[in-house]
């Protein structure tokens, strides 16, 4: 079982190491690693010595290569059901999304209450929108583990009351409002873009 | 001059109190900042009392407080116009998007290729859409300094020339593609929201 900390650390690196794949570097140093992560070089030589990744020496650590490997370790590197729910500007961005797929994640049902979008299909995969009564029979039968919303704040809540109805129990939620969960198991994450534009001016002020 | 590693460890702070935020989350200890960030609590205390920041003795810091300072502390708790470049179905989910705006964040106008959509207006704030050689007159006038690319792909690189040709330093990049900066003083970030699905399923997969 690995410590929380190190788990901490090992997903702050893929994040690092996905940024260091949109820019098309190929190889990185523990140096550069520490600099992009605020972690010491010592703590993460040490962490990926661990898992058996020991870079080539004088040259450092193939991006693609450690990204892969720490998607194992972590074990993400599998395919995921997921459902979105709120099939407005957002939600339709996201459901034409293409990285999703390719990182092994499948939105295989969308959710609305507009009746001018129940029965549409959104996206190359031709996803369909449902009304939310079919939700739990969707989680049930596709072993949905993870869920995004993307409705409007006021509507949030019901809609991860009725996640939580379906015993789905990651929880992405878009909306800008603190959510209350009903079941311990329940993870919610809030996904803010404003953070883009915070790191951004991070970087402009302090150049 | 703040040293480089420790303006990360601040925007990593920055980023985790904002989650805290969203999860109405008042309080917090340097052990919990500490398990958030997988950085060491004697670390984070340190940073933080280096700026003035002491916590209370036994409660932790207050949330929004530290979040606020920390702003200040990088230098970006100020009014920045922004502009958006391909103004689709993302694109105007962040046209409509009221939390830019509280954060400090003006997007003041947009810009797209599509003749329908030039002229019209997006948003509470009723943004204008533009063609794209309104860029250089537009950043200049309003002194923009960060441009959001939500165009298609294929699109991407020639509307970051145009954005660089305006002499705006952030580029904030969500198209799945590398792109290539003609200027040393260009900031690029890339945004992939793959980043939540996969910190989900992290989440999931380690519980
Ligand atoms: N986190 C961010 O950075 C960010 C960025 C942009 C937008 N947002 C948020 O994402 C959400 C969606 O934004 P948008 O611009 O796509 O809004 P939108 O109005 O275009 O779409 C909302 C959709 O939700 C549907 N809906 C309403 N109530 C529902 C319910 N109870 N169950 C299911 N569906 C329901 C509507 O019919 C509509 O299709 C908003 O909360 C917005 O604030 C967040
Ligand atoms: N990073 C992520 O997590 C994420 C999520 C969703 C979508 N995306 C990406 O965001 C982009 C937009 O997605 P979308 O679903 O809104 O697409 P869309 O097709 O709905 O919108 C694209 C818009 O760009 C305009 N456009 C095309 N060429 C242009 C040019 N040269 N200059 C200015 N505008 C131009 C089009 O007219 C259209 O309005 C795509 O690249 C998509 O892959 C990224």
């Amino acid at each position: 079982k690995i410590p929380e900390a190190t788990i901490k650390r090992l997903s702050i690196y893929h994040r690092v190491l996905n940024e260091l794949i949109h820019e098309g570097v190929e190889v990185v140093s523990s140096h550069r690693l520490s600099e992009l992560t605020g972690l010491n070089a010592p703590q993460i030589r040490k962490d990926l010595t661990y898992f058996g990744e020991f870079g080539v020496r004088g040259v450092g650590y193939f991006v693609i290569h450690l990204h892969d490997s720490i998607r194992e370790i972590l074990g993400i590197n599998k395919k995921w059901n997921v459902i979105l729910v709120g099939v407005g500007k957002l939600g339709q961005a996201l459901l034409s999304y293409e990285n999703f797929e390719k990182q092994g994640y499948h939105i295989i049902a969308a959710f609305d209450t507009d009746p001018s979008k129940i029965g549409k299909k959104f996206g190359t995969n031709e996803i369909p929108v449902m009304p939310l009564d079919n939700i739990k029979k969707i989680a049930k039968e596709y072993n949905v583990k993870i869920a995004i919303i993307t409705t409007p704040s006021e509507s949030a809540q019901i809609v991860l009351n009725v996640i939580e109805e379906a015993e789905i129990e990651g929880v992405i939620n878009f909306a800008p409002i603190k959510l209350t969960p009903n079941k311990k198991v329940t993870k919610i994450s809030y996904v803010d873009l404003v953070t883009e534009l915070d790191k951004m001016a991070f970087k402009i002020t302090s150049s």
